[in-house]
């Protein structure tokens, strides 16, 4: 498998799809 | 949602390649771990695109990479936990 090398933050904003709601929180 | 390509995502404007990436990888996400999706994905995001793809394209590097974002959230909330109680103590 191919190895990604990144470093990860914590400080990352959140991501949420688009029509978040209707998908995801039933 | 058909895979994502290079060729795709080159057609469409920078802004919107993360949010494309994005709505293919949170549902991945979201099937292991629904209330750290969110930020995991948003963590995710930041990785230069070109190994995004290749994450999608690998379930397995994908979830090593997912793994890795978990382990990191968990050493911060330890981190932010024993900084919160050493202040408190004084």
């Amino acid at each position: 498998a191919p190895v990604v090398k990144s470093k990860l933050s914590v400080k990352a904003p959140e991501f949420y799809p688009s029509g978040y709601n209707q998908n995801f929180n039933q | 949602q058909e895979p994502l390509t290079a060729s795709m995502l080159a057609a469409a404007p920078p802004q919107e390649q993360k949010q494309m990436i994005g709505e293919r990888l949170y549902p991945l996400i979201h099937a292991t771990h629904p209330s750290l999706a969110g930020k995991i994905t948003g963590m995710l995001l930041e990785i230069d695109n070109t190994e995004l793809l290749l994450l999608l394209e690998s379930p397995d590097s994908l979830h090593c990479k997912i793994e890795e974002a978990v382990a990191v959230l968990q050493a911060h909330q330890a981190t932010e936990t024993s900084h919160k109680s050493s202040t408190t103590a004084f």
